[in-house]
């Protein structure tokens, strides 16, 4: 999976991947003031492809709201919401909306999720649908946090430690490996890193094709530039 | 357009400076050869620091001139003629110094147009000379071309020089220079075959910067006050005073984004500085990224041991980290007080710190605002502040606001092969201070309008004007005082203004343009709004930018508040708008061209996430 950091003051954003074996598990966000808990299974290709290079995405998001006692499992299958007490289960292939005290949900058919949890964080989750007969990718998921200013400073996780502001500069240009993405030196967390600029792919507008966003791309799983390894944020379980 | 298509009759630049107030009109007649109309584009450049003031064109007998209107007022014109697709902005910016005007109009068939352009502005005297740069750029050449300055200097004109970069060996008997005591004249104006590359060619070797650089005699102490149609100005720049010895704490960012041709350029640039450094002179060294580090923890005498230690130590700055502004000026700042305090330092000596960034604070306190609040404080108007904003991804603003706020001025420093020059110049600009506390008093019954008359210092090379109304249309004399602070002593003269019989002076002239001290002082005036514009309390920001405006319109001054609003032929609903550039809209405009050049792939729909206000973080698949 790819992750991106957009950063609107700067006109920037920073990106990295993170892959391991299929069926690993990583943390996301973890707020422990407001209880709130995201974690991620990767999954791979079906087999692998011609050019050996395993594909691992994510399938399948586990969330959970201790305040609010609210709890999610999301997979590219269904969508299932533990809310007062009982468990409501949501097919992607419904537009349905549900609005509890605590939590908001809007599914759009086959397309993606909407959550809003009270006073805390919304995000939306998309549902990329491969062909079904597709020799080696399967479908997969996204998680975008659109709001995420309620959480607390004491936030972390893949994504959630970058909910805060990040200080970092970008120097010294020079040709890359590929013309059309030169590298530069990276000044962040004390530490020197040779990172690429490039572009990924947000899928909010267009879920098929999506839309480029230039980032400066930095290598080894984010190496440097997340708190610690990439191997730090695995969990033993989706909850 | 069509460059066989069209013939260029003549372009002209007439430049009259009249006590350095130099008034240019830059005129072009072109003609449209072709059997059916066709765009014909005019492409001047003007210096950065001249105001426009009016433009024109003259079509088929009509002539069609341009309205100085407030910038508001000028923009809802400019947004409708955008929306129906025009491109609206005459002005962009071009290279340091200058500023491209740029007009194309439709000509009808075998029918002329003539452009023509004028500026005004006050040249500002740099390390001993003042400059007049005029740059010409006619794709082919030219049935008639000149350059002409004349420089009429009642004060007397102690030298001329005139280069340019297109000038060969074959050009340059062309330039003719005429120097009397109190005028000048300069003219360079080549035939069509003279203009060509080569015999036969069609290309021109007209294709550059036409540089003439002059200064004037400095007879008097009291320094030159010209009184002309019920007003006044007054240079003063005395020539003969001790220097005063300064106490200097370069504070360097040496932050990860320094690293290269920068840091190694003010390596450079900080080698030569410490070597200039005279030996009465105090220095110190605070190198910074988040952690501040310094050579000494207080300052030296700049003696030959010192100034070699130094050396040494500025060898082994390299870039790294972050960039902590705040607590670096400030450690600059602490070491100065202390050593004022602990009389380490001459009692008559002039402090300053010189700020040298590439970046924004992007560690310790970030809030810009808070930094210019803390320094202002620290500094308590005692010590100039000079910042030193390297490349393009500093905020500007931030740091002339900062400068100004505490006696100092800032200046860009361009990334490129000459920033060790670019970073010395400024040096040499400051490196020699003559007097600090200036005031220059004039009688208050006799005059009103008076511009800034207080000043924290004066610099050799440098020159300070004070201009201002006079209250009685016929006085012809008035008392002049002048009090500061100078090396051992303190620096007072006074003396007696009288007017200048300009048709004595210059018998053979009909006419110099008359109102040049008013319009001077109407240009220093608004400058000086201008700059309070920037600082201060709301409410005098307010009446700065509103007194500034109402000045610009009546003097038809394109400035930051004015637009020049242009009517074509062929559009009359549709105008189009000459702005005057501020340096960080200069800046923003260098920058965003940088950026499609180093990332001219990236993708045009990335766009619409440029301009979102709320941050995305988020995992997907490819």
């Amino acid at each position: 999976p790819h992750f991106i950091i957009e950063l609107p003051d700067r006109n920037d954003s920073l990106c990295f991947n993170i892959n391991d074996k299929p069926g690993t598990i990583f943390n996301l966000v973890t707020d422990p003031t407001t209880g709130i808990l995201v974690n991620g299974q990767i999954i791979g290709d079906k087999k692998i492809p011609p050019d050996g290079k395993i594909n691992t995405y994510f399938w399948r998001f586990g969330i959970v709201h201790q305040t609010l006692g609210a709890r999610l499992d999301i997979s590219t299958k269904d969508i299932s919401v533990f809310q007062d007490g009982e468990w409501v289960r949501l097919l992607w292939s419904d537009t349905a909306s549900i609005k509890g005290a605590n939590v908001e949900l809007l599914v759009t058919k086959d397309r993606s999720l909407t959550v809003t949890l009270k006073d805390s964080v919304k995000f939306v989750i998309l549902l990329h649908k491969v062909w079904a007969n597709h020799p080696y990718h399967r479908d997969y998921l996204g998680f975008y946090t659109l709001d995420s200013h309620l959480l607390s400073s004491s936030t972390h996780g893949l994504l959630g430690q970058f909910y805060r502001p990040i200080d970092y500069e970008v120097t010294d240009l020079r040709p890359g490996a590929v013309p059309e993405k030169p590298d530069a030196t990276m000044y962040v967390k004390g530490r020197e890193l040779t990172v690429t600029r490039g572009w990924q792919r947000d899928f909010r507008r267009d879920v098929k094709n999506g839309e480029d966003v230039p980032c400066w791309f930095i290598h080894n799983n984010g190496t440097g530039l997340i708190d610690g390894e990439a191997t730090d944020y695995v969990v033993s379980g989706l909850f | 357009a069509n460059e066989a298509q069209v013939e260029v009759h003549s372009m002209a630049v007439d430049c009259t400076v009249t006590s350095r107030f130099a008034h240019t009109v830059m005129t072009s007649v072109a003609l449209n050869k072709a059997n059916s109309s066709q765009e014909i584009s005019f492409d001047v450049e003007l210096p950065k620091t001249a105001f426009i003031t009016n433009f024109s064109m003259e079509i088929e007998g009509e002539v069609y001139v341009g309205q100085v209107k407030e910038k508001e007022k000028a923009k809802k014109q400019y947004e409708k003629a955008v929306s129906s697709g025009q491109t609206a902005g005459l002005v962009k910016a071009s290279g340091r110094k200058m500023e491209k005007f740029s007009v194309s109009v439709n000509i009808a068939a075998e029918s002329n147009v003539t452009f023509v352009l004028t500026y005004e502005e006050l040249l500002q005297r740099k390390l001993g000379r003042y400059e007049i740069l005029t740059r010409v750029k006619p794709k082919l050449p030219v049935q008639e071309f000149h350059i002409v300055a004349n420089i009429y200097e009642p004060q007397g004109i102690a030298f001329v020089d005139v280069h340019a970069n297109f000038l060969s060996n074959d050009l340059l008997p062309l330039v003719e220079k005429t120097v009397t005591a109190q005028k000048a004249h300069i003219s360079f104006s080549p035939t069509m075959e003279q203009q060509r590359k080569c015999p036969g060619c069609d290309g021109t070797q007209i294709d550059g910067d036409f540089v003439i650089n002059y200064d004037v005699e400095r007879a008097q102490t009291l320094g030159d006050i010209q009184i002309v149609n019920g007003y006044f100005v007054h240079f003063f720049a005395p020539s003969d005073l001790p220097r005063v010895p300064k106490n200097v704490v370069f504070v360097i960012d040496r932050s990860g984004s320094m690293s290269g041709n920068k840091m190694q350029q003010t390596r450079e640039a900080l080698q030569a500085i410490l070597t200039d450094l005279h030996e009465e002179d105090h220095f110190a060294l605070v190198p910074f990224d988040d952690k501040i580090l310094s050579w000494k923890e207080s300052l030296y005498k700049a003696t030959k041991e010192n100034v070699a230690d130094a050396l040494v130590y500025v060898q082994n700055i390299h870039a790294n980290g972050l960039t902590n502004i705040n607590d670096a000026v400030m450690k600059g700042i602490n070491m100065l007080h202390s050593d004022r305090e602990h009389k380490r330092i001459p009692e008559r000596s002039f402090d300053m710190i010189i700020l040298l960034t590439d970046g924004m604070p992007n560690t310790g306190e970030s809030n810009i605002a808070r930094i210019q609040e803390n320094v202002k404080s620290a500094l308590g108007g005692k010590t100039s502040l000079f910042c030193l904003g390297f490349g393009n991804d500093v905020d500007y603003s931030f740091l002339d606001v900062m400068s100004s706020q505490n006696r100092g001025l800032a200046r860009r420093i361009f990334e490129a092969s000459d920033a060790t020059l670019q970073l010395q110049g400024f040096y040499e600009e400051v490196a020699s201070p003559l007097l600090s506390e200036l005031d220059l008093r004039y009688p208050d019954s006799a005059v009103d309008a008076l511009t800034t008359n207080h000043f924290s210092q004066l610099f050799n090379g440098s020159e300070i004007v004070v201009a201002g109304r006079l209250t009685d249309n016929n006085l012809d004399n008035f008392m002049v005082d002048v009090f500061g602070q100078g090396f051992e002593n303190d620096f007072k003269v006074q003396g007696e203004a009288k007017a200048v019989d300009w048709n004595a002076l210059y018998p053979e002239e009909d006419y110099i343009f008359g109102d040049f001290t008013e319009r001077l002082w109407a240009y220093l005036t608004i400058q000086q709004l201008l700059d309070k514009s920037k600082i201060g309390a709301a409410d005098e920001k307010a009446n700065a930018t509103a007194e500034a405006l109402e000045m610009a319109l009546r003097y038809s001054f394109v400035t930051p508040l004015t637009s020049m609003v242009v009517t074509k032929p062929d559009s009359r609903d549709d105008p189009l708008i000459a702005d005057k550039l501020t340096e960080e809209q200069r800046q923003r405009e260098e920058k965003m061209a940088i950026r499609a050049q180093a990332y001219q792939y990236r993708p045009i729909q990335s766009q619409s996430y440029l301009h979102q206000s709320t941050p995305v973080y988020f995992v997907d698949g490819d």
